[in-house]
């Protein structure tokens, strides 16, 4: 179900490039080959991942393969999900092993830790928004709209979230409450302190939400097969 | 676990898409 529509087979069949085994895929590649956004529980998961892997760059940058210098996101092309569900940024223009940047580039600027978040958040979002029209909404869950909001530094200055979700009255309880008290985002660890609250049982965070992304990444290659098979 | 199909509505002038289209 998740290729229906008149457009995934042909966006999928171009969406990947070469035909060999991959171990990454960028998340431009996922939402092109789906033809559709990602669901509220994979935001969460590459929102964690993400910054998991930021956190531990942030730490100890020269244990990291993968590398992840700080600078802004400007495009969900630079989000890559990788086979094991780590979730990294792709290197840019600058970084080690990297050309310098040139005409056309994205620009990079290394920026405060607050503004990678923001940038993550937007991204995120706008995968949360793939293929809707501009006049349309994507009605999210309070507790995501509340973290994407705190990301992206789009909170009301009275601390309050727009509240347009008409069933959020059934959804709130103490558990929620208990994660509004983290009402400014400075770092990546309070970015996966809420993504942790999220859960039934926080300490299962990391693996549940590697699972998550592990997932994404395999169900992602199969349809990319399928799809190229049908083709 | 989430069901696979979302909610779509009007798009809010105060609603987090237009924040984050102000970004």
């Amino acid at each position: 179900s998740s290729a229906s529509g008149s457009g995934a087979p042909a966006a999928a069949a171009g969406g990947l490039d070469g035909g060999g085994p991959r171990d990454s895929l960028s998340l431009e590649e996922i939402l092109r080959l789906y033809n559709q956004p990602i669901n509220e529980e994979q935001a969460w998961a590459v929102c964690y991942q993400c910054c998991g892997s930021l956190r531990a760059a942030a730490r100890d940058p020269r244990s990291r393969p993968r590398r992840a210098p700080r600078r802004r996101l400007e495009a969900p092309a630079q989000i890559r999900v990788w086979k094991d569900g780590t979730v990294t940024l792709a290197p840019g223009p600058g970084d080690p092993g990297e050309p310098p940047p040139g005409a056309g580039t994205l620009g990079y600027s290394h920026c405060t830790e607050t503004e990678v978040i923001e940038s993550l958040g937007i991204i995120i979002y706008k995968a949360l928004d793939y293929g809707l029209k501009e006049n349309e909404e994507r009605e999210l869950s309070p507790p995501l709209e509340q973290l994407i909001d705190h990301m992206a530094n789009t909170v009301e200055a009275d601390g309050s979230n727009d509240e347009g979700y008409e069933a959020a009255d059934e959804v709130i309880d103490e558990e929620d409450d208990e994660k509004r008290k983290i009402s400014i985002i400075r770092s990546y660890k309070d970015v996966m302190k809420l993504c942790a609250a999220h859960l039934p049982t926080q300490s299962e965070a990391p693996n549940h939400y590697q699972a998550v992304c592990r997932a994404l990444f395999a169900e992602t290659m199969e349809l990319h097969t399928f799809l190229s098979k049908i083709k | 676990k989430e069901k696979s199909l979302y909610k779509i509505k009007p798009k809010h002038d105060s609603g987090i898409k237009a924040k984050i289209s102000m970004k």
